[in-house]
């Protein structure tokens, strides 16, 4: 999956 | 979550902590690039303002909060408790080369066009120059404090580690984000000339300085 990281990601 | 990640956002937390006890400890933040810390301050308080909209873990949600809660500390106690010690004269850096170019790269370079993904993307851009003012100052007074080596090793460790995280999770979790990546590289590499430093000399126990 391409995504974003920003939710789970510091 | 795997190792690198959790390593890097240890890194992370150490080297905030660092600067905090070291501007603490000497009542003093000589050297220390307020500007720096700002960006941070600025950093940290747009790229979670989703701790309003989603929850992620624990883990998740009380390291956002300690980054943004000690971010804020650093910014109040180089302005306004220790002010008389900011060597404001050295941190000449000109910010608004940065925030600008950022923020408007921010607006055309996104996921998705939406004001919490804009300021999502402005602070993963922003992260990566932040550092910028402090590097500056160094090199423009030609030295640093060991301590502030450390913090800025930490910080650069911390940057490292992420993107063995990139590498771990696109091989096993098939899972990458090209901005957080393409931001993540530039940032690591503007340590890389601080990395070399801090290996030949303060590890060898010298001071970090800089030829005239």
């Amino acid at each position: 999956a391409v995504g974003r990281t920003r939710h789970d990601e510091l | 979550m795997n190792i690198f990640r959790l390593t890097g956002d240890l890194s992370h937390l150490a080297a905030i902590i660092i600067l905090l006890l070291k501007i603490w400890k000497t009542r003093s933040c000589a050297g220390i690039s307020g500007k720096s810390q700002i960006l941070f301050a600025i950093v940290f308080t747009t790229r979670y303002l989703d701790l309003l909209s989603s929850f992620i873990s624990l883990y998740n949600t009380s390291m956002k909060v300690i980054y943004i809660g000690c971010a804020y500390a650093t910014v109040y106690l180089i302005y306004m408790k220790f002010r008389a010690t900011y060597d404001g004269n050295h941190d000449s850096f000109r910010v608004e080369f940065l925030v600008v170019p950022v923020g408007g790269l921010a607006v055309l370079i996104n996921h998705d066009f939406s004001f919490l993904e804009i300021l999502w993307t402005f602070s993963i851009y922003l992260e990566s120059v932040a550092i910028l003012p402090q590097l500056f100052m160094i090199s423009k007074t030609g030295e640093a404090e060991t301590i502030t080596t450390h913090y800025l090793f930490c910080l650069g460790l911390y940057r490292a580690l992420y993107i063995v995280n990139w590498i771990w999770r696109y091989y096993f979790e098939a899972f990458f984000d090209l901005i957080a990546i393409v931001a993540g590289v530039v940032q690591t590499i503007l340590y890389c000339d601080f990395f070399y430093l801090y290996v030949t000399k303060v590890l060898k126990g010298k001071k970090l300085s800089l030829p005239a």
